[in-house]
């Protein structure tokens, strides 16, 4: 299956 | 006291068209370094990093660093009012809630000021990590914009190969498939119309067409684009705008689980 991912999960908050 | 004066005002009245579809609502911000602003799409599945640094401006007086929420679909509205050979100039008081973007003929024949309301946003600023990408692309920003429109008329993603044969951009529908291959090529009258491939690792990532089309909004402000790419990182599409800085967007893979 293929997920699209959050760009949450790479970048975080300051 | 925030004044901002940009003798090209085309430059950016092309930021705002580039990035309104993507985003509805940001935060500019404004400090000694210049005016930028990193707002993500409402599904955050796309981040859009814009930087327009203090030295273009021909006149930067940023008095303390400030945050100003706008709607980019208001703000596109009125930079539309502004003629391409025009100067824009943007002026805010401290603790206004409005914005003013001046237009001035480059005659000065004809100077016109238009007022925005400002909005509270609600943002989070996310911090983006260095990275040594596997793989970067430059090529012109026309032929990468061509391919993702003739892309999305097969299929809805995109898988962008590397390797060292070239680049390819794959996709497959209900209709079929098809398969683009960019070759290394610096053989060229004009160096803008070079692509140079430089590949440490072999890379392989599925993007949604949908967001690759949104960035490609940004073609009319540099004739090459940039792509970086790492395996299961979020690729970075780079427009640079001439000696003044760039819009950066970075789009999340889609990953087998």
């Amino acid at each position: 299956m293929i997920r699209q991912k959050s760009i949450l999960s790479f970048f975080h908050k300051t | 006291m925030l004044e901002l004066r940009l003798v090209q005002g085309s430059l950016l009245k092309k930021v705002l068209e580039s990035i309104k579809e993507l985003v509805n609502d940001a935060n500019f911000d404004c400090s000694s370094t210049g005016f930028s602003l990193q707002a993500m799409d409402s599904s955050h599945v796309a981040l859009v990093a814009l930087l327009l640094r203090s030295e273009g401006f021909e006149h930067y007086r940023c008095d303390r660093n400030l945050s100003m929420g706008m709607n980019l679909n208001n703000m596109a509205k009125m930079l539309k009012c502004a003629g391409n050979d025009d100067i824009i100039t943007i002026k805010a008081d401290d603790g206004s809630d409005t914005v003013t973007f001046m237009f001035e003929s480059p005659t000065q024949d004809k100077i016109s000021d238009f007022e925005m309301k400002l909005m509270d946003i609600d943002s989070e600023h996310l911090g983006i990590p260095e990275a040594e990408y596997d793989a970067i692309v430059r090529m012109p920003s026309a032929e990468f914009a061509r391919i993702c429109k003739d892309l999305s008329s097969i299929g809805d993603t995109v898988v962008i190969s590397v390797t060292k044969e070239g680049v390819k951009f794959s996709t497959k529908g209900d209709i079929g498939a098809a398969n683009i291959v960019c070759r290394q090529n610096t053989t060229v009258d004009k160096p803008d119309d070079a692509t140079v491939i430089e590949m440490k690792e072999p890379v392989s990532l599925q993007f949604a067409l949908r967001y690759t089309n949104f960035f490609t909004k940004a073609t009319p402000l540099s004739s090459t684009v940039t792509i970086s790419l790492s395996n299961e990182l979020p690729v970075v599409v780079e427009y640079k705008i001439a000696e003044m800085g760039y819009v950066r967007f970075y789009l999340a893979p889609k990953i087998e689980e």
